[in-house]
């Protein structure tokens, strides 16, 4: 849903700010990721000033660059899953082995212009069984794209990762695995999840699926454009 | 919200606050409630443009004023007064698939006000 075109300075504040519309109604309560607010507070000047000192004394942050991740970036964002309620909730397949999982992330908010620099999937795992043990030499996941309309699915090899515990969320880098590092945002980014455990033992459950999601706008970021002139 | 300006004054920077409450975006716009962005006013008649009142200036804005003071109306009017320095800010905000997002602005709070 989208709010009607905004009259006068609202307008020109929106555009100023390099949004195309105000989203129309309230958005849902949720809380925001504590990763999000760690970045807003290293970023900001304003709270920079007033909050204690988190940068050298003496330096100023680089523009266009995220200090905490250490990339180039002027737009953050933290993408939810939308596979999550299509998603079946059974524990294993038919076969015994562990299911696969899609996962689904709209980025059609992302505009052409922007230059991807960090995608980092973040998972939360749960152990099917409370307290049970994880296997022995824990698990391997695998992502790759997965099929689906517009879907890159095929052009990237599967990316594996060894995953020792699933205590602390799983954290995978995309860009120049399964997401080309030159390639632009797709419109919605689909990834086939699989956890296997390397010795025999119950499967996890997917308990939650983000994406952060790093981009450089060169219109937001007047110093690279003056460096390129 | 702008600050009334009491006594007016050379060129330099006023107090604005652009509150995001006011333009009704505050369900969506997670931090700042509103910055202070400001703004430049003030005439830039002599001795201000010669950046005695503690403003950057340029040269031909000093030239301007100068001109201007020796023969008022006939050269274009005086130097304006404008950003000097800019500082940024960031923004965190729901985007219309309620995605929580981080934007970081160059340029969007005036620190300094000079003669141009």
């Amino acid at each position: 849903a989208r709010a009607p075109t905004l009259p006068g300075p609202a307008a020109a504040l929106l555009q100023a700010l390099g949004l195309r519309d105000a989203p129309g109604g309230a958005p849902t309560p949720r809380p925001v990721p504590p990763i999000m607010w760690r970045l807003f507070r290293r970023q900001d000047p304003q709270e920079t000033r007033a909050g204690p000192r988190r940068t050298s004394p003496g330096t100023t942050p680089r523009p266009c660059h995220v200090e905490e991740l250490g990339v180039a970036g002027n737009i953050v964002r933290h993408v939810r899953d939308r596979g999550a309620p299509a998603r079946p909730p059974e524990l294993t397949s038919a076969a015994g082995s562990c299911p696969e999982w899609t996962v689904v992330f709209d980025l059609s908010a992302v505009e052409p212009d922007e230059h991807p620099s960090r995608a980092r999937l973040e998972l939360r795992f749960a152990e099917a069984v409370a307290g049970a043990a994880g296997p022995v030499g824990g698990w391997e996941l695998s992502v790759a794209l997965a099929a689906g309309p517009g879907s890159m699915a095929g052009r990237e090899a599967p990316l594996r990762l060894a995953v020792p515990s699933l205590r602390a969320p799983v954290r995978a880098e995309l860009l120049g695995a399964a997401w080309a590092r030159n390639a632009s945002a797709p419109c919605t980014l689909r990834l086939a999840l699989a956890l296997r455990p390397r010795s025999p033992a119950t499967c996890a459950r997917l308990a939650e699926a983000a994406l952060l999601l790093v981009t450089v706008d060169p219109r937001l970021c007047h110093p690279l454009v003056r460096q390129r002139r | 919200e702008v600050a009334p300006v009491a006594g007016g004054g050379p060129c330099r920077a006023r107090r604005l606050y652009v509150s995001f409450r006011e333009v009704g975006w505050h369900h969506w716009i997670i931090a700042p409630r509103g910055f202070m962005a400001n703004y430049c006013q003030g005439p830039c008649a002599l001795p201000a443009a010669l950046g005695a009142s503690g403003s950057p200036t340029f040269n031909h804005a000093a030239l301007r004023a100068l001109m201007y003071s020796a023969a008022p109306g006939a050269h274009g009017g005086l130097p304006c007064c404008v950003p000097a320095r800019l500082s940024p800010i960031s923004v965190l905000f729901f985007d219309n698939s309620d995605n929580v997002v981080l934007r970081h602005y160059e340029d969007m709070v005036v620190d300094e006000c000079g003669c141009r």
